[in-house]
């Protein structure tokens, strides 16, 4: 099963 | 303050209940330009971006910018207290307590008013980068909730592979697999119906199906649906709305 990413990893919190 | 007048009042229930299974508290940000929203899922896997701009309300004041903490199943356990052709207005002072709703029915005989009580919320912002998709693919929403809630029967994910012959739903699970494709047809009568594909590069992702299927949750909103894809960057679902917009961004899933 492919694994879940987290958005956080893509988008910088501002 | 805020004073904001909906006309159709069946917008703004329709916009709580797709997004209110996802996201349970949020910030409504009021400004000149609009009533925005940006929250992401408990779990940080998706995230939803709201517009809803100036001119979809008449009239619309908002003399200073005010974040409007809102239990969004609160919200909508109000909203049902509205007709569906009722004109809404929305009302908070700049001291942002309560939200003011007013529900007034077409003949203009039936006014009902209520208040909720808002809450201080740390909103986390996400920046979200300008991004040139490899794969933009538009569609019939419908369409894409029927595909999502078919595939839903077989696994918990979907790939979806994009060429520029069209774009391929599969999923592959205990039971089997299967597998829809919608060939680009834009030259149908029916240009609601059309699957139109923006190429620049072929792409295939994985992405959970639950999501997916709260993301159609939109589909009363918009006939029409957007994909936008590249390998390894979140998936866009936009519904667009007369004014404004409902986002839906979700982290692709990589990897076995």
């Amino acid at each position: 099963t492919p694994i879940q990413n987290d958005l956080g990893e893509f988008f910088a919190m501002i | 303050m805020l004073e904001a007048r909906l006309q159709t009042g069946a917008l703004l229930k329709k916009v709580l209940e797709a997004i209110k299974e996802l996201i349970t508290d949020a910030n409504f940000d009021c400004s000149d330009n609009g009533i925005a929203l940006q929250a992401m899922d408990n779990s940080h896997v998706a995230l939803v971006a709201l517009l809803l701009r100036h001119d979809g309300f008449e009239p619309y004041r908002c003399d200073r910018s005010l974040a409007l903490g809102v239990n969004l199943v609160s919200l909508s356990k109000v909203l049902r207290c509205a007709g569906n052709d009722d004109i809404i207005t929305l009302k908070a002072d700049d001291t942002a307590d309560v939200l003011s709703l007013t529900f007034e029915n077409t003949d203009n005989d039936r006014i009902s008013e209520y208040e909720l009580k808002l809450m201080d919320i740390d909103s986390e912002h996400l920046g979200i980068p300008d991004t040139t998709y490899e794969a933009v693919v538009q569609m019939s929403s419908a369409e894409f909730a029927r595909i999502c809630k078919d595939l839903q029967v077989l696994s918990d994910s979907v790939q979806i592979d994009v060429t520029k012959e069209g774009v391929k739903f599969g999923a592959k699970g205990e039971l089997g697999s299967g597998a829809v494709t919608l060939k680009q047809n834009g030259n149908v009568d029916k240009e609601e119906e059309a699957t139109l594909i923006e190429l620049q590069q072929n792409v295939s992702l994985n992405f959970s199906l639950k999501y997916l299927v709260n993301f159609t949750k939109a589909t009363p909103l918009a006939s029409r649906v957007s994909l936008s894809m590249s390998s390894e960057v979140p998936l866009l679902v936009e519904y667009k709305m007369e004014a404004g917009y409902i986002r839906y961004y979700l982290a692709p899933k990589i990897g076995e």
